[in-house]
């Protein structure tokens, strides 16, 4: 599964994923990434979100509506939102991580897997990509 | 101007163990290549609409991701892909799901925003509306990848003819049952009707 959010320099915010699903899948089983509020989300009220994990939890705890949720009705930073959205679903029992972002350019890129591959570039140039914990 | 661009490429037993030098540097290579084609969009002043698009489009192309070519099997050897983008403005958003034929599979998710009232579209249907939209069409083989051929080929391999309904089967070892609860046992010592746990691939479980 691969994902990206972004925010153009007219305050917008969009949110892709895309993904070959799971190896030795069957009876058409689909999981969160083409899912609207599971593993793919925006809003400009609060932010963008993308998923990559076990889709099976992540539909059911509907990860990306979940964090988007925590920063429009919380008033959290998106940061905390999506790590405590990452502990809602390990403590289901599903893994994986997400990343977003919000409208002032804050990131999240929280995971509770072994590795996640992940990259952000910022408004000044500055890029970062990483692969491991 | 506070234009970002974040990407991620997948979640799952990505350790030092399991990963080497060159694979390191090819995996980096890409997710600069494909972050670097979605900022440049936003420094021109596209949108984020584009620049996402832009990104994934380049690990879709790319045969490291699980998406596009590269993408896992299903248990009957077909690559079957999905893909979503949301507008974050309007709250548009479109999504396919289960698509053999269309190389970019975001690229049809972005017609079925723009270019109809849906939001999702599945299965040959998608594949067809893609066709239709002029989106790029390619044999269902050009997906295939020998490095996932050979995933689907060990996870077959380790049911060992055992059909599993794999999403009710327990992927963590179910907790023992409790002394004198503990179901009828077959010959082989297991509970009645119970089934191998089935090997969740590409990263064991994640999509």
């Amino acid at each position: 599964t691969v994902g990206a959010v972004a925010l153009d320099q007219y305050g917008n915010l969009a949110a892709a994923t895309s993904t070959g699903g799971m190896t030795n899948k069957r009876y058409g089983r689909v999981g969160d990434a083409p899912i609207i509020g599971a593993g793919t989300y925006a809003d400009n009220q609060s932010c963008a979100v993308s998923c990559t994990g076990w889709g099976e939890f992540f539909i059911r705890a509907t990860v990306a509506r979940d964090v988007a949720a925590r920063v429009e009705y919380q008033q959290v930073p998106v940061a905390q939102a999506a790590q405590a959205t990452i502990d809602k679903v390990g403590k289901l029992g599903g893994d994986g991580g997400l990343i977003a972002l919000d409208p002032a350019g804050n990131i999240a890129m929280p995971f509770n897997s072994e590795g996640m591959y992940r990259g952000y570039i910022k408004a000044n140039g500055e890029t970062k990509v990483l692969i491991y914990r | 101007n506070r234009i970002t661009l974040v990407i991620h490429g997948g979640a799952g037993t990505i350790t030092r163990q399991n990963m080497t030098p060159e694979k390191e540097k090819a995996y980096t290579d890409a997710l600069n290549q494909a972050m670097q084609t979605g900022y440049a969009i936003l420094k021109q002043g596209g949108s984020s609409l584009d620049a996402v698009e832009a990104s994934i489009r380049v690990m879709e192309d790319s045969p490291l991701f699980n998406a596009g070519k590269g993408a896992v099997f299903t248990h009957d050897g077909r690559n079957e892909l999905d893909a979503a983008i949301m507008d974050g403005k309007t709250l548009k958003a479109g999504s396919v799901a289960g698509v053999t034929t269309v190389r970019n599979p975001i690229t049809a998710a972005r017609a079925v925003m723009d270019k109809s009232e849906h939001v999702l579209l599945v299965g040959p249907g998608a594949d067809q509306f893609a066709k239709e939209k002029g989106l790029a069409i390619v044999e269902p083989s050009y997906f295939h990848t020998e490095a996932r051929y050979q995933q689907l080929q060990k996870a077959l391999a380790s049911e060992k003819g055992v059909v599993t309904d794999q999403l009710n089967a327990p992927t963590k070892a179910a907790a023992p049952a409790a002394p004198g609860k503990s179901k009828t046992k077959t010959k082989a010592g297991k509970p009645q009707g119970y089934a191998e746990p089935p090997i969740f691939v590409e990263g064991r479980k994640y999509g």
